[in-house]
């Protein structure tokens, strides 16, 4: 079991490196680290390291909120590239992220796309460029959703 | 294997019978806060099979019926079927796709249907074994995540990290 | 101290239903419930009762993000309004909001604006359009922020 | 009484000196991720007296002076100077305006000013006694406590209640 877990480990920190560096800029440098427990070889955390260009930050927790997001985002795809599902689903996990960072979240996507389907909920316009189809969900009777099929031009009114 | 339909009939805040048709690549999903988008995600993880309340917001399954507003009364059961297209002969051969739903009732008493028939969670579980679909797999990624990740109040990376060996 | 808590309590109730009446709409319910045990006295729990239009939710764990996080807003805004500070930071609450509350959150500091000074961090274009003064950070020298005074068109380059 | 200016040299990304001078009513501060608006924040809590290194998302206090980059060293003091107008008379009434200050060396010795002479922490908190202003008041609204004011894990709300009581 342990074995196994080393495989699994190693793999993540492959897919996290590659993530990593499709989410940030070619100087950026990322890490996971299993930190050993000789006493509790059971219990060993794993820890995170993100340099995003040329910052010193002494762990993940003085990163500003975009950035961490972004680093939780590329681990997060990095664990379920190992038993991928045919499908994913992203629930607003953009809200956090700036302009340049949605694109380059959307540019993920659009490359993870050829292997896995998406389904993308957000309020982000930029988001919503890249995706091929687009629903619109409203309440227009009180406490009751209705679907409509939507064009990107009425989406801008739909999140209104 | 992809999603191809979902429909939704008095599950939450749908109570009127409702389709979603996914596109093979990237489908977004727009709307006003609080318009059911995040149900559509619950609706998902329900007709799977999971079991577990908190996954779904609620504290008890009945939870996810229905349960009426101002002007609509509440509904006696909450029925959800997905149609997954088999274009990559994944599942059994035989199927070209194959559409599985979950019925609930106030009473308490629920249903699984394979194709339109009734079967067990166990057929559906043992359908879609290997495929990385079914309840318990990882295709789900919100900021609640996001934040337990990073925080890792509980181990929780440790437990990821497992549940993916 | 009971007392003293006891009242605090019914000032933030009676705020929280002011506030939560400018963030939601007319026909919105809310309340702030004390639970009181009579074995544990002094460990009831404060439990927030939200019912956005018509709906009936069970508790508020089954309201939306956005809706939630509304209802959070005039939750924090009921307290702090008890001991009210010369000045408030917001620090990108408004992220979870669509155009429409983004709107009745920026219209709120407004209206308290006139006793209080706010600083505003945000992401979104709508909230920056009701601030007076728009300060951008940006860090052109890797790792190093530098502050510039913006006019609104150029924050909107500034923000990607 | 409001904030008028902001002045921050050495702390956390704010390496080379930098004034903030804030608008009486609303003043928005954007920018990229990263780019240094909480950072912002962070030294205003700082200035004001925050000991818990917890809110100011660092592990030792030391942790507040900029750390250097690839291209430019890591300095050895952070200062940050707060100046509050006091056009309501709320503060003693010989002062116009009152300008605060925190020096922290990376030796750990640190230091207070008052209208640039040297003081006690407590000098500080004395003076703001009853103006809402100081470690520990309420001014700050973060996404954070919004989820800790919802999930209510710790009794966290009513432990903000009682704060205000
Ligand atoms: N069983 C139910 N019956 C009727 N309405 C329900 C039920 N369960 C939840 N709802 C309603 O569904 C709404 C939540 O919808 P949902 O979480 O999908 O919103 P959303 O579109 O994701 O919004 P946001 O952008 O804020 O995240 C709530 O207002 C809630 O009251
Ligand atoms: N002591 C320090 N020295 C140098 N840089 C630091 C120091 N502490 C934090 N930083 C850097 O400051 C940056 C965080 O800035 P901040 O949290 O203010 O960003 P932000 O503008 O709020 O971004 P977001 O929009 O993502 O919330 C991090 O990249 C971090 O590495
Ligand atoms: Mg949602
Ligand atoms: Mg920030």
């Amino acid at each position: 079991a342990h074995q196994r877990f080393s495989s699994t480990f190693n793999e993540i920190r492959e897919n996290f490196k590659k993530v990593f560096s499709m989410l940030f800029r070619e100087d950026d440098f990322c890490d996971l680290i299993l930190e050993e427990h000789p006493d509790d070889p059971l219990n060993h955390k794993v820890e995170i390291i993100a340099k995003p260009r040329g910052k010193r930050p002494t762990n993940i927790e003085q990163l500003s909120g975009g950035e961490k997001t972004l680093t939780a985002i590329a681990l997060l795809f990095a664990i379920y590239l190992v038993k991928p599902s045919p499908f994913c689903i992203l629930d607003e996990v953009d809200a956090p992220l700036d302009d340049a960072n949605v694109g380059r979240f959307a540019n993920l996507i659009k490359e993870f796309s050829k292997n896995t389907q998406f389904i993308v909920i957000t309020h982000n316009k930029k988001t919503m460029d890249y995706c091929e189809v687009l629903y619109g969900v409203t309440m227009q009777e009180t406490g009751i959703s209705k679907l409509v099929g939507v064009k990107l031009d009425t989406a801008e009114n739909l999140v209104s | 294997m992809y999603l191809s339909e979902l429909q939704l009939h008095g599950f939450k805040s749908f109570a009127n019978k409702t389709a979603v048709k996914f596109d093979s690549g990237i489908t977004a999903v727009v709307g006003p806060n609080g318009c059911g988008k995040s149900n559509i995600v619950d609706a998902l993880r329900w007709v799977l099979g999971e079991q577990r309340t908190s996954m779904l917001r609620s504290s008890a399954m009945q939870n996810v019926i229905f349960n009426g507003t101002s002007s609509k009364k509440a509904l006696g059961m909450a029925e959800v079927s997905l149609t997954i297209e088999n274009d990559k002969a994944i599942l059994p051969v035989e199927y070209t796709s194959v559409t599985i739903s979950r019925r609930l009732y106030r009473s308490g008493e629920s249903e699984y249907l394979l194709n339109g028939t009734v079967c067990r969670l166990r057929d559906i579980i043992d359908l879609f074994m290997d495929t990385g679909m079914g309840p318990g797999a990882y295709s789900v990624i919100e900021l609640k995540m996001v934040e337990d990740i990073l925080s890792d109040k509980n181990n929780d990376r440790r437990r990821l990290f497992e549940e993916a060996a």
